[in-house]
Formats: structure tokens, sequence, C-alpha cells
């Protein structure tokens, strides 16, 4: 039975493609068959995976706009059961041009529909906001992650997070729920830190996984070479966290 | 002679909330008559000033929505030189319902347009993202201010931004310039870092900041004490990297 996570959060820069990539790899170690689906038209998901620049309008974003097959545009990775969904750049016209589209919040749950039983696991990576692509992503999945640094800023966006949640269960996908809500760039020397974590727990409960994400150099240096952790430096901090979160992932099941 | 600089990049978590604020501060410590306008949704400038919650319906949206006067808005921090134009929520609303507004694009120019005499800088803080709030910016700006933060996904971004402000200088606003790329989360004890900054200077030249702003956690703390940092703690070297920059930007004049 196929799982599709949306990995989501509208505050920038809080691990989000770092979680979608690496725990994406760390799945695939375990030999589970994932897709990773990239609708940031930053696309750093897609670049962190290796030198994919000569798509040659071969992206979600043609997906999107009827001009190819979802099956033609997926890619291979380094990683043997790890498939990549490719954005690029023009994916940033669709706000505008789906505007006046029809069930606009369904392309995206259309499109996987087809391809969706090839794979164990799909994770979608989200760009820093809460319009249409992080929508088209939360009518899609079957629950969200939410990557939560523990910085200050973390706690405040929350609120306004849950609410899209809540009107996406509401209007458009029930079924929706919270897979859970995943501490970052956590550094037990800092206050800050231990002080995010203390709320976090207290509005999340067991919601909230027990695999922390320390901050470690190795994490933010591999997307520079196109590689996941594990394959960048299976020793590092890093590396071993988001392995031990795709265990409790899949035990979580 | 009113100066008016966004602060924008469309990657998220960059430090352009944490540059908005300090940067103000600073200048506004050095005499300088400052406005910092937030038009990111997230209000994360807003909350870092001190506690607005209860702004009740006189935030920038309300400005937007032709609701209330500029004037009635801005509010006054605890430092006497430093005022603050707030956002809220509710202003993430104002992408889809500009959409087929006539002249969209000038907004905030018109709405500064009365008032900025009173202020030797305005800075305004974007959201991470390209739309319709930080194309306001920009068209409302003479200069952008471009913080970078000194990790791999920084450089891959940039094309992107520099796209849209060619766009914004050939249809929107022919003035406007860059005032400058800061580096941001600068660690001197990494590569990546090191990295970054030669990138960053083969690509911009004398257009980087001399002045980095290192990593310092009490950057992070100080807005859960809703002050900025050289209120939170002026021997921090991250008070101190933005009271240079200050320095650096009267200079450059
Ligand atoms: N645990 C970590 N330790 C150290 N650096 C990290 C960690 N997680 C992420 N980073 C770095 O922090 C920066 C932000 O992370 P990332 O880009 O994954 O966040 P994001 O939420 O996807 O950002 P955006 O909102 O722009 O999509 C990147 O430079 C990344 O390499
Ligand atoms: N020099 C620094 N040293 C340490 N922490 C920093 C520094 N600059 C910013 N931060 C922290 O990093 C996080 C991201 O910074 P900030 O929110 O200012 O970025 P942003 O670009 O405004 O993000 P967004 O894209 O969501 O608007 C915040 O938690 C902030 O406190
Ligand atoms: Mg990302
Ligand atoms: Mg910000």
């Amino acid at each position: 039975m196929t799982k599709i996570i949306a990995i989501a959060n509208q505050k920038g820069g809080v691990g989000k493609t770092t979680t979608a990539v690496n725990l994406g790899a760390a799945l695939s170690a375990a030999e589970k068959r994932v897709l990773l689906v990239d609708i940031d038209p930053q696309a750093n998901a897609t670049s962190s995976l290796g030198d994919f620049q000569n798509l040659l309008g071969k992206s979600i974003y043609d997906v999107f706009a009827e001009r190819i097959n979802l099956e033609d545009v997926i890619i291979k990775t380094e990683m043997d059961f790890l498939s990549l969904l490719p954005s690029d750049i023009s994916l940033a016209a669709v706000d505008v041009e789906l505007v006046d589209k029809v069930s606009r919040e369904f392309l995206l749950k259309e499109k996987l529909e087809k391809s969706k039983k090839e794979y164990d696991y799909i994770l979608i990576d989200c760009p820093p906001s809460l319009q249409i692509l992080t929508v088209n992503a939360l009518v899609a999945a079957d629950s969200v992650l939410i990557p939560l640094q523990s910085e200050y800023y973390a706690i405040e966006g929350l609120g306004k997070l849950l609410n899209t949640i809540n009107l996406i269960q509401h209007d458009l996908n029930p079924d929706l729920i919270i897979e859970g809500v995943l501490i970052t760039m956590y550094d037990q020397r800092l206050n800050l830190s231990k002080q995010v974590v203390e709320e976090a727990l207290k509005y999340f409960k067991d919601k909230v996984y027990k695999t922390y994400i320390p901050r470690n150099v190795k994490l933010a240096e591999s997307p520079s070479f196109g590689k996941p952790i594990i394959l960048y430096d299976i020793n590092s901090s890093g590396a071993r966290a988001y392995m031990k979160l795709a265990k409790e992932i899949i035990k979580n099941g």
C-alpha cells in the first residue's frame, strides 16, 4: 500500500528539502521503493540528487501542462530504489496559470494516480508557501511531515500551517493526517533548541518524532556534490539521524 | 533624500527578516529615521520588535484594502528612530485578491509616496517568493539588498532572482539597482562558507558588502524577546556586525 507524504512548512529554510532528499534516500537504502516529487520551482531537491540541468522540457511543469506523461519524466538516481520527479524554474508560472482552472487543487493527485502503486513511499518536497503548489501536495498526500527548525520563528508559523491543513481536511482531502513533526537543526548545547522542543512537545505530544536531526555541516555540504548524505558521508551524525528516522517511519506504518 | 531598500531573496531562511530588523535598528541607533515595512504574511519582522498581536485590523493588509491610511497603521518601537509598518497573516490573501487589479504592482509604491519623506531609510522585509508581494517591494524600492546564506542552495537561486530584478528594471522600475549582497550566517571554520563567498565575489565583485554577518546564536534568540540584537546583547558578534553594516551602508550613500 503506497504512502504519500507531503513535506511542508511555509517557513523558509527549516529543512524541508534536506528531509525530503535524505529521508527518501534512507528509505530506499532499506529497499523501499521511493519516488521523490519536487514541486518547488527552486528545484533544490532535484539538484541535490545530481546534475540534471539539461532536463530539456521534461519536468513536473510539463506534466501539469499536459505535454508529457508523468512516467516519461521520472528519472533514476544513484540509489537503486530512489526515483525523482524533477522540478524546474518554469514551475513558478503555475500559480498564475492555474488560477481559473477548475479543480486546480487536484492536479498532482490525478497525475500520481496511475503510477503510485509502483512505489512504497512518495515524498513531496514543498516550496516555502501555502499557495497552490503546496495545496496540491496536501490534497495528493495521505499525511504531512512538518519539519520544525529548533528556532524562534518556527513555532510562530505553525498556527497558519495547521489552519491550512484543517481547511484541506475539511474541503479537499478528509483523510489527510499529520504524519509527524520533525525537529531539525537541533543543537543540544543551545537553550533555544531546548525551548522550541519543549513547546513542540506541549503542542504536538506523541506526534513529535523521537528522532531529532542534529545541526551537522555534512548535511549542508552533500547537496553541492549532488549526493544524499548516506552516499556523501555515511558516518556523519546527519546520515545516522535520517536512517534512524526512516526506521521510525517504517515502524509507525 | 529617502532611500527605499527591498530585502529580498526567494530562498527561504537566508536571513532576510534578521537583516531587516537588525539593520533597521542599527541605522536608527545612528539617528537615521527608519521605517521597517513588513510585507511577509508570516509577519516575523513584526513579532521581532515586540508583542503586537492585537493589531485589530491595523496592518499593511488594511492599507492595501483601502480601509485605512498608511500613517494610521505605523507604530513606534522601543528604538526612538525606528517605526514599523506591521504585517499579519491576512496579507496572504493578497496574492489572489490582486490578480485582476490594474497596476497591482504599484500598490506599495503609491501607498508610501506621501509619508516617505519623513524617513531617511525605508527597509522592506520580503517573503520567500517572487510573487506579487515581492514584486511590489521591488517596484517601490530604489535598491535591493540580497542576503546570501553561505550555503549551497544559496547560489542556485540567484539566477532566478537576478532575472526577476532585470524584468522589474525593464518594465516597472528602471531606476532599481542592486544595493549589495550580504553574506549571512558566515562560519569561518567551514569550507562551505568560504566556497560560497568565493562564488559570490566572482559573480558580484564589489557589490558584496565587506561586512559579513557571522552565525551567532544571539541573533536567533533576540526575536523571542521581541528585541533587536542591539537591545538584547550589544556585545554579541551579531550586534557588532549589523552596526558595522549600517556604517558601510551610510558611507556608500
Ligand atoms: N540538520 C542540518 N544541519 C545543518 N544544515 C542543515 C540541516 N538541515 C538543513 N541544513 C541546511 O540549511 C539550509 C536550509 O535547509 P533546506 O534548504 O533543506 O530548507 P527548506 O525548508 O527546504 O528551504 P526552502 O524554504 O527554501 O525550501 C540549507 O542550506 C541546508 O543545507
Ligand atoms: N547570522 C545568524 N546567526 C544565527 N542564526 C541566524 C542568523 N541569521 C538568521 N538566523 C536565524 O536563522 C533563521 C532564518 O532567518 P530569517 O528568519 O531571518 O530568514 P528569512 O530569510 O527571513 O526566512 P523566510 O524565508 O522564512 O522569510 C531564524 O531562526 C533566524 O533567527
Ligand atoms: Mg526547500
Ligand atoms: Mg523572513
